[in-house]
Parts: structure tokens; C-alpha cells; sequence
């Protein structure tokens, strides 16, 4: 028997929002540990790492370690059932193919139970080593998120240099070119705000504009990105999710032919 | 000309 409850509901709305223009259909891993994911894009270009540590959870019970396999655009219909400010139950027992979302409204005065069939998904785990990487950027996420939307109106990759001067993000297309630089900040007053960067080597490497936007849809699960990365590895762009884990993107860069 | 890389490149199944 599994049974998860988490009474801020719309953390899992923004967590599926931020995961289903990458993936179609992913293995959410449950046990002891809490609720997992680990998903590529169809071309096989980025991946999605996903964990809800079972401590952030009012409830959380998972008997036997195993997989549910979801289609994420279909979890994310159900949960537009689903008000923001609802908690969200989600139930599965043993052997069946199907998994329930219970949502109840804070007064209790409302509830709705969504029962979704599981799908049978063939996915291999891949390692991910611990890397130590030769540069970590930590900044605003909205900037971050500003940042690339703003660059692929101009082009399709975006190079990011980091540099004892700071991060560039720089981009090129038929119409011209644009570069933005931000410089570390740490002597705001407010955390959030501040831009940090721990380098130990220069590193230039060139991503693709579309892949990158795709992962700025978490911006709402948290107020900083970390961006992390070495020469010829793909960059990871972290989300911490309060109390709970985080979602890793990683993407891998392109190189010159 | 650029090209992509995939994911599999750096990281193996478990």
C-alpha cells in the first residue's frame, strides 16, 4: 500500500507543470526514502531527476519500494481538478493499475476523488555520478527564466561563459546577436536576490535555447536556480523545492562538428 | 555547425 498527503497541493500542480513539456510519460519511484522521478526527453537530449523526500509529506506511507508508471500530460488533467489550495491525497494499492488523487478543499466542504490508470513504461535508470563541477552559478530564478526567454526570441543556443567577470549568457540568429552578463551580487539583503558564482576554472559551453525554457517552467517551486558546470558535461539547473528535495535538469551541450 | 549530444553519452544505465 502506498498513501502520500501533502497539504500544499499546489506544489505538486507546479511540479507536474514543470516536468510535462519535457517528458510524456515517466516511472514515478515510491518508497521509504519518498516519491521520485527520473525521466529523458524523447530525443533523449535532457533529463529530469524529481525527489519529494517523504519527510515533507504530513503523511507518507510506502510498504514496499516500487514504480508507477503515469503519463504526465494525463496527471496533469487530473490535477486541474485540483485548486490551489487544496490537499492532495494520492493513493495505490498493491497489484492494481490504476492510482486515486483525492482533493480536499482546506474547509473540507469539498471533495473529489480521481481515480487514473497506471501504464506499463520500459525506462532504464541512468548513474549519475557526483561530479565536482568547475563552475556553479546561483541566482534569482526569474532572472534566470527572464534571461532565456528573452534570448530565444534572437536565436536557438544559448553559450554560457563563466568567467572571473561573471556569466554570459550570449546567443546568435538571422536577425543579430545579444549577450547578458550578470555579475555576482551578494551584498543584497535579501538571499534571494543575490547572484553567486564559486568558479575554480573559465568554462564556455552552448545549449540548446529550447531545451533550457523548457526547465525555466519551474521557476515557481523556487526563488534561486543553480546552474552547474564543466567542459564537455552536461550543465545540471537545480530547483530546490522547500522542505521537500529538488528537480535537476540536465542538458546535454553541443559541440562544434 | 553545432551538434547535439545526447544524455547517454555521459551517463550509462544502472
Amino acid at each position: 500500500m502506498f498513501e502520500l498527503r501533502l497539504v500544499q497541493g499546489s506544489l505538486l500542480k507546479r511540479v507536474i507543470d514543470a516536468i510535462k513539456d519535457l517528458v510524456n510519460d515517466a516511472n514515478f519511484d515510491c518508497s521509504s526514502t519518498g516519491f521520485s522521478l527520473q525521466a529523458m526527453d524523447s530525443s533523449h537530449v535532457a533529463l529530469v531527476a524529481l525527489l519529494l523526500r517523504s519527510e515533507g509529506f504530513e503523511h507518507f506511507r510506502c510498504d514496499r519500494t516500487f514504480s508507477m508508471g503515469m503519463s504526465i500530460a494525463n496527471m496533469a488533467k487530473m490535477l486541474k481538478c485540483a485548486s490551489n489550495d487544496d490537499i492532495i491525497t494520492i493513493k495505490a494499492d498493491d497489484g492494481t493499475d490504476t492510482v486515486t488523487f483525492m482533493f480536499e478543499s482546506p474547509s473540507q466542504d469539498k471533495i473529489s476523488d480521481i481515480e487514473m490508470k497506471l501504464m506499463d513504461i520500459d525506462s532504464d535508470h541512468l548513474g549519475i555520478p557526483d561530479a565536482e563541477y568547475e563552475a556553479i552559478v546561483r541566482m534569482p530564478s526569474t532572472e534566470f527564466g527572464s534571461i532565456c526567454t528573452s534570448l530565444s526570441t534572437i536565436g536557438d543556443t544559448v553559450t554560457i561563459a563563466v568567467s572571473k567577470q561573471g556569466v554570459t549568457f550570449s546567443t546568435k540568429g538571422d536577425i543579430g546577436s545579444g549577450n547578458i552578463t550578470c555579475r555576482q551580487n551578494s551584498s543584497t539583503e535579501k538571499p534571494e536576490e543575490a547572484t553567486i558564482i564559486e568558479m575554480k576554472e573559465p568554462v564556455v559551453l552552448t545549449f540548446a535555447l529550447k531545451y533550457i525554457t523548457t526547465f525555466t517552467k519551474a521557476t515557481s517551486l523556487s526563488s534561486q536556480v543553480t546552474i552547474s558546470l564543466s567542459s564537455d558535461m552536461p550543465v545540471v539547473v537545480e530547483y530546490k523545492i522547500a522542505e521537500m528535495g529538488h528537480i535537476r535538469y540536465y542538458l546535454a551541450p553541443k559541440i562544434e562538428e | 555547425q553545432q551538434k547535439q549530444q545526447v544524455i547517454s553519452r555521459f551517463f550509462a544505465p544502472k
